[in-house]
């Protein structure tokens, strides 16, 4: 992003390697100001939300600055002193649905030359069957010299791989080069100059948008596969040809007057979808609730012809009207399944889940949230699992998170858009079959140490349980393993794993392998440390805060609790920070974000006056 | 003081008044992200109209962009301007601009202030002058948001928080107390208010007369659609 004309980007690369999911992405951008006076040059990327920076330098004159990780507190002072001296030029956050964006800014003299280049680093998670990289590339211009490149090792060998491009033409279609063996896959795109170009000799560049490479890899041993180097070890988790448990599932519904106009349409919509997905041994209830709370049926009814197409007559009537109360709905769903499995109507062998969908916070009723919280765990007990979903931006996420979190569930947010239903029907997607209940990863104690999270209380279909930690002996030659875990049978597996040799493995690529999987039990252990420090009792939270921040200066990670400084040439205190947003700054960007996307011509005025 | 929210994209407008004794410093504009705190004090009438109903204007605001390290003071008579230890004072009666790295001001003579604050917001101040014998009524103030969208989500205040954007909607049209000034409920921020038809003049193209501007007007010093209640954004200073 720069002056055209008297600035020259003259490369910009895209580096993906992914070994057994764990991705470290580097992107450099090279530009050149051929002016006679100093230029300001901007370096502007997205990311995915899941990955954390871990490193950014700028070359100048052949002199290189490194960003630092440092406690968010402490950067903060560091830039609001700077701020308020009138010296420096760049805060650097922001955020999309899935992304975000990470931007600084140079002055170069004339005549010389910068290199950015920035790395970050995500596991990425499987889900629906696959694994997906996003690669966001929106250059301003043609660049000389620009490429993707991805190179993927997965031990346990790729069942397929997929690579497309949103801005992808029918001429550039073939300069996505892919080359796949059993265990490694190499993808590359390189558009010459005149390639990038909408038309001969006019401005812009077709490159705009996002490079997606999705693939999957064998699933041989039921077990999964525990990959060993330097010191530590990662277990992947994904069965195949388990059969799906049934469930009963109470869908609560907020009909409250803010989800009028498009979101209840679109809960309509999405509502209608899902009953249509539903399995015919399910059995589902519907509640809807704003100050009052009703339900279609007095128990839950099994998945049939008949019964699904009434509840759908029932959907298309729900219409918006009054407040929010949550704490009543909820209980009445988990009134409702403990009542029916009391009365023996649902089957043994099956699993019970609600599926909250909301907009807003509860303002009618129970309103204090620590309270509806404690009420809604006491009841459920431990016995079902609760998802909520947050429709748009004035919902409370931390609520809905926390609440699902303690009730063996998770929450998703649904963004406002003309794709609300489609949101709405893939997350149903993603909890719709549940595999196995209680899922038990053991590995002998005198081995490991600094486990990540190794029970889970349900496992998905296409989706996949990993564990890492650190071995106490380098040299182990037989890792015993041993899953348990209640399913439609219950599945029991015990069994052992050897380190492989990675130089037979990968004979010309032994060395990739190098920090990787140290890397990924980083990542997964400060991942599961950020969502510890949100519930439990506030010595647990504070502990956990306070490991996850450890670790993420230990590993260079910028987490929402660290910052990464960067020191400008042009003076030793006007830094640069990248932040990662937490959640509700997210929120807080969408809001606005939609706000700016959506600016109408005639842009809103606030104002006051008298008359 | 009467506050309007226009919504182009929707063809609507909300709006409400919002009252207290003359002399109370209200927060308008609260951005700590982008360092900006916009504040106004209200004035009563000279004495208590006919009516009994003491109608209170802002006169004074108070205008802070701490990152920028620039403050306003905008009242009825004059403006002073505080920028790097310098101070300048322009008089409403003299038209004059003023550009600046962080600052730019453009003062039409004895009718509005547009000032744009570098990378961060665009308003103009519009001075209402009355005739000074007016037995009633003084010379008031009206603060206009043009440019908002550079400020920061975390961005509060009367008006501020409508920077965001709002929903709403509208149903149940009833007839009202006056007939050209229908009922209706309106459901916001999860809450069902009972609002009314009516109108609000916009004086910014005609500081005089004004241009009337349909809304949906909120009772109760805009309770429900506010954040919080009125009380809350009282301040205790300008700045």
């Amino acid at each position: 992003n720069a002056d055209v004309g008297t600035v020259e980007v003259h490369s910009f690369t895209v580096d993906c390697a992914v070994r057994s999911r764990f991705a470290r992405t580097i992107m450099t951008s090279t530009a050149i100001n051929k002016g006679n006076a100093a230029r300001e040059i901007s370096f502007e990327v997205e990311l995915p939300k899941t990955a954390f920076i871990s490193n950014f330098s700028m070359e100048i004159e052949e002199q290189v600055y490194v960003g630092q990780v440092k406690e968010k507190e402490k950067a903060k002072q560091q830039y609001d002193k700077a701020v308020s001296a009138g010296k420096t030029a760049g805060l650097v956050k922001a955020s999309g649905r899935k992304m975000e964006k990470f931007s600084v800014s140079v002055n170069i003299a004339s005549n010389s030359k910068v290199t950015f280049v920035m790395t970050y680093e995500e596991l990425l998670q499987r889900t629906l069957g696959q694994y997906e990289i996003v690669i966001r590339v929106k250059p301003k211009e043609p660049v000389q010299e620009f490429k993707i490149v991805s190179n993927i090792f997965e031990p346990q060998g790729i069942s397929y791989i997929d690579a497309h491009a949103t801005f992808l033409t029918n001429d550039l279609l073939p300069l996505v080069e892919k080359t796949v063996t059993d265990k490694k896959a190499h993808i590359s795109f390189s558009p010459t100059i005149e390639q990038q170009r909408k038309c001969p000799d006019c401005p812009g560049t077709i490159i705009d948008g996002d490079f997606i490479i999705k693939y999957d890899v064998n699933r041989d041993k039921n077990l999964g596969d525990i990959q060993i180097a330097n010191g530590y070890f990662v277990h992947f988790f994904a069965p195949k040809d388990l059969t799906r448990l049934p469930k009963n599932v109470v869908f609560v519904i907020d009909r409250s007057g803010s989800m009028s106009g498009t979101k209840m349409q679109q809960t309509r919509e999405a509502m209608i979808k899902i009953l249509e997905d539903l399995h015919p041994e399910d059995h589902f209830g519907i509640i809807k609730f704003d100050s009052s709370v009703d339900s279609w049926r007095n128990s839950l009814s099994l998945a049939t012809e008949e019964n699904i197409s009434e509840a759908m007559a029932y959907v298309k009537k729900i219409a918006h009207r009054g407040s929010t109360n949550i704490n009543a709905a909820v209980l009445k769903a988990v009134d409702m399944l403990v009542t029916d499995r009391e009365a023996k109507r649902l089957p043994e062998k099956s699993i019970d889940m609600i599926i909250l969908l909301t907009d807003g916070d509860p303002t009618t009723g129970e309103t204090r949230i620590p309270v509806i919280q404690e009420n809604v765990r006491n009841a459920i007990g431990g016995n079902m699992s609760l998802y909520g979903l947050g429709f748009g931006n004035d919902v409370d996420y931390g609520f809905l998170d926390v609440m699902s979190r303690e009730n063996k569930g998770l929450a998703r947010r649904i963004y406002t858009g003309a794709d609300a239903a489609l949101q709405l029907q893939g997350f149903y997607d993603e909890v719709s079959s549940p595999l196995l209940l209680d899922v038990d990863l053991r590995y002998p104690d005198n081995a490991v140490e600094s486990l990540t999270t190794n029970h889970f209380s349900q496992l998905f279909n296409g989706s996949e349980i990993i564990v890492a930690g650190r071995l106490t002996d380098n040299d182990i030659d037989n890792f015993p393993v041993e899953v348990y875990g209640q399913g439609f049978e219950d599945f029991s597996e015990i069994g052992q794993f050897s380190a492989v040799d990675w130089s037979v493995m990968y004979p010309e690529d032994d060395y990739i392998f190098g920090d990787f999987t140290e890397r990924l039990w980083a990542y997964l252990t400060i991942q599961q440390l950020l969502e510890k420090s949100k519930t439990g009792a506030a010595d647990e939270k504070a502990n956990a805060t306070a490991k996850a921040l450890d670790m993420s200066l230990q590993y260079s990670f910028v987490t929402p609790l660290t910052s990464m400084v960067v020191t400008k040439p042009e003076a030793d205190d006007s830094p640069m920070i990248a932040d990662k947003l937490t959640e509700e700054q997210r929120q807080q960007a969408e809001r606005s974000g939609g706000v700016s996307y959506y600016r109408p011509s005639t842009p809103p005025t606030y104002f006051v006056d008298g008359d | 003081p009467h506050f309007m929210i226009e919504l182009p994209d929707k063809n609507d407008a909300l709006c409400f008044n919002i009252n207290d004794k003359p002399g109370t410093i209200f927060n308008l504009v609260r951005d700590p992200v982008s360092g900006i705190l916009v504040n106004g004090q209200i004035i009563g009438d000279k004495k208590i109209p006919p009516d009994g109903v003491i109608n209170t204007y802002f006169y004074r605001f108070g205008i802070t962009h701490w990152t920028l390290g620039v403050r306003l003071e905008v009242n009825t008579e004059f403006i002073t301007v505080y920028q790097g230890g310098e101070r300048i004072k322009l008089l409403w009666s003299a038209p004059s601009s003023l550009k600046g790295p962080n600052v730019d001001m453009v003062l039409t003579k004895d009718r509005s202030l547009m000032v744009t604050l570098k990378d961060s917001v665009k308003f103009v101040i519009l001075l209402h002058k009355v005739w000074e014998k007016h037995p009633y009524h003084r010379d008031y103030l009206g603060f206009y948001t043009l440019d908002s969208h550079l400020l920061s989500p975390s961005a509060h205040g009367l008006l501020g928080q409508f920077y965001h954007g709002i929903e709403y909607e509208v149903s149940d049209l009833r007839p009202g107390e006056v007939p050209e000034r229908p009922d209706a409920t309106m459901f916001v921020k999860g809450q069902q208010l009972n609002v009314t038809r009516g109108w609000q003049r916009d004086f910014r193209n005609d500081v005089k007369n004004g241009e009337n501007v349909p809304c949906w007007f909120i009772h109760n010093n805009g309770t429900g659609i506010i954040d919080g209640d009125a009380s809350d954004y009282i301040v205790s200073g300008l700045f």
